[in-house]
């Protein structure tokens, strides 16, 4: 954009056009572009370069929050899992969990999707791997009742940190959302009784669509999000759903996952994330 | 939806006679509009909105007594050409087996769907075989076991400590010794950018030269869709396309850039998390999805 002479249609249309394939939607786009030409009479900006500069800033208020990242208190911290089939909740959680054990915390997991073939044993391995305690039943049994053992085991043996997986769902499946509050209203009540803390993190997909709005609106009305990991940004997908959903919903966004590897999380950095997006 | 868009944009003119170019003009914007909600990607959509601008200013719109119903014909009709037309089947060998590979993004449904395939060739009569080439996922080769056990189909594994070219060669001799007559090859979740993952691909792919390729999309993909779909098709020529989680609502714009793109058919669609959930894919059905 710094190679142009002056502000005109042809540098709105460019941007409207970078911000689309970047997922960015065409509703948020267009209200962002609405608000960028009203600022630009507002703030008499002439220069290319100084409306990038503004509108980076801009991008940047909408996406900042000061939760980037996540903190632990001081107590028994439980954080549930959530998001549709498939965008990566279970290397999510494995992530999260060595991140934390390696500052010292004690932490343990719990394998809540009793549902899909070999779920339980997906998360056992990286419970392994970890050297981390993993909470499970049979396949098929009631995904409440493991979250229920696995508070009890948390606090009984003193964990700072307990993360429940659960198993993947579309938004649109009304009684598998039934059965998610379900077991989200048995981590609350356990919680109550044992002190604990509870964050929901919504796992979305870079590689989403606008879809992505539908999943966060609908996840979020269920069992109220605190939080979205985005991930798979180590493709070529530039996640731009998590403007249109910070706009909408303002949920923050707290981690991005670039890799399948244990190391590969990272805190949220808006700077970071606008910078890749114009790139 | 766009019908009700349109019907609108251009019932204004009613009475009026003939349309404007301006009318044309929002017409089409509407249909990009509702095209890029869905997912289609950008240039795609510009290419495809090119197409409609070129019959929306001839006779059969413009002096048409129902000029938004004539688009939506218009915007159906070019839909469709570009989603169906081209043969849906698997590609049978003459000399068995038939080796069917299942490539694509993570999480996009290869494992799910190569259990659903399975089963539809089972009950077709065929003897399947289940090939487990992902050594690098946790639980991955588990994971194909159970769905195996589940149909009762027999799964080849050679655990996650071999080659997925050894895997997929001893795969052939496996089925050649057990009377089965077709392969299903679950490979690992790969990004099409990288680039040693994608070698080992092509070097499957030499290895055992499969029958059919089929890359396995999540219908929810988004403007990406067109990267992914286009380079797996240069690395490989793949063969058709499995789009899955069509039980979500996501438009599924991602179906028509990839057509698009690639010219390669879309086979099949996921719609459940169950085995039993594998579909052949309809044309017509994923058009007016899209047009929402
Ligand atoms: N490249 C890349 N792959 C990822 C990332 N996060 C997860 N994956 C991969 O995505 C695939 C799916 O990950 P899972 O953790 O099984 O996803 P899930 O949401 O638990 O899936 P379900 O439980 O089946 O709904 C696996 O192949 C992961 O290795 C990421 O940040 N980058
Ligand atoms: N609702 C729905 N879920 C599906 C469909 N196909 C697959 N899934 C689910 O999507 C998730 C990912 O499926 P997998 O088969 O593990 O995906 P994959 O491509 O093998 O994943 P990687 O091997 O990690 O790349 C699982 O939870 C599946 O049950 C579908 O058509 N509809
Ligand atoms: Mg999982
Ligand atoms: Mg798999």
């Amino acid at each position: 954009f710094s190679g142009r002479s002056g502000i005109d249609d042809d540098l709105f249309e460019e941007l409207e056009e970078v911000l689309i394939q970047a997922d960015v939607g065409v509703k948020t786009t267009f209200a962002l572009i609405e608000n960028l030409k009203e600022d630009v009479e507002n703030e008499d900006i002439k220069e290319p370069e100084v409306l990038m500069d503004y509108f980076h800033k801009e991008l940047k208020k909408l996406l900042q929050d000061e939760e980037g990242g996540i903190g632990l208190d001081d107590k028994l911290n439980i954080i549930m899992v959530v998001g549709v089939n498939g965008a990566g909740k279970t290397t999510t959680i494995a992530k999260i969990a060595g991140r934390f054990k390696e500052q010292g915390k004690r932490v343990m997991l719990a394998a809540g999707d009793t549902f899909r073939a070999g779920a339980i044993e997906q998360l056992q391995i990286w419970g392994d791997r970890l050297g981390i305690n993993v909470i499970s039943q049979q396949e098929g049994s009631d995904a409440a009742a493991v979250a229920y053992d696995a508070v009890q085991a948390a606090k009984a043996r003193e964990m700072d940190l307990l993360i429940i997986d659960t198993a993947g769902r579309l938004h649109t499946q009304k009684n598998l959302m039934e059965e998610l509050k379900k077991v989200k209203r048995i981590i609350d009540a356990q919680a109550a009784e044992n002190n604990a803390s509870v964050e929901v993190l919504l796992v979305l997909d870079a590689t989403t669509g606008q879809n992505a709005i539908s999943q966060a609106k609908i996840f979020n009305d269920a069992v109220k999000v605190d939080g979205i990991v985005l991930t798979k940004l180590d493709g070529t997908a530039k996640g731009g759903i998590v403007v249109a959903v910070k706009n909408e919903l303002n949920i923050p966004i707290k981690l991005i996952g670039v890799g399948e590897a244990a190391e590969d999380l990272q805190d949220f950095n808006p700077e970071e994330f606008i910078k890749a997006l114009f790139s | 939806s766009l019908a009700e868009k349109l019907q609108d944009t251009l019932a204004k003119l009613r009475g009026k006679g003939k349309l404007s170019e301006d009318d044309v003009k929002a017409a089409l914007k509407e249909v990009k509009m509702a095209l890029l909600e869905a997912d289609v990607n950008y240039k795609i959509v510009k290419d495809f909105v090119k197409k409609i601008e070129e019959r929306a200013v001839g006779k059969e719109v413009m002096e048409s007594l129902t000029p938004a119903q004539q688009v939506i014909k218009i915007v159906n009709e070019e839909l469709q050409n570009l989603m169906g037309g081209t043969q849906s089947e698997l590609n049978i060998s003459s000399k068995p087996p038939t080796i069917i590979m299942m490539v694509g993004l993570q999480g996009s449904g290869k494992t799910t769907s190569a259990g659903k395939l399975a089963r539809i060739l089972s009950n077709k009569g065929k003897q399947p075989l289940l090939a487990a080439a992902d050594v690098y996922r946790p639980a991955a080769i588990r994971q194909l076991q159970v769905l195996g056990e589940r149909l009762d189909i027999p799964v080849f594994s050679m655990g996650d400590k071999k080659d997925p070219v050894d895997i997929a060669k001893g795969s052939l001799s496996y089925a050649s010794s057990h009377n089965c007559d077709t392969i299903i090859l679950d490979t690992a979740g790969r990004l099409h950018i990288d680039e040693e993952m994608m070698e080992e691909l092509k070097l499957v792919k030499t290895a055992v030269e499969p029958d059919e390729i089929l890359l396995v999309v999540d219908a929810m993909t988004g403007q990406d869709a067109v990267n992914v779909a286009d380079n797996f098709d240069k690395k490989l020529n793949i063969d058709g396309i499995v789009l899955t989680k069509t039980d979500g609502d996501a438009r599924g714009g991602a179906a028509l850039s990839i057509k698009a793109v690639t010219g390669k058919p879309i086979k099949f669609v996921g719609t459940g998390e169950k085995l039993a959930d594998l579909e052949q894919f309809h044309p017509d059905r994923m058009a007016s999805r899209i047009l929402g």
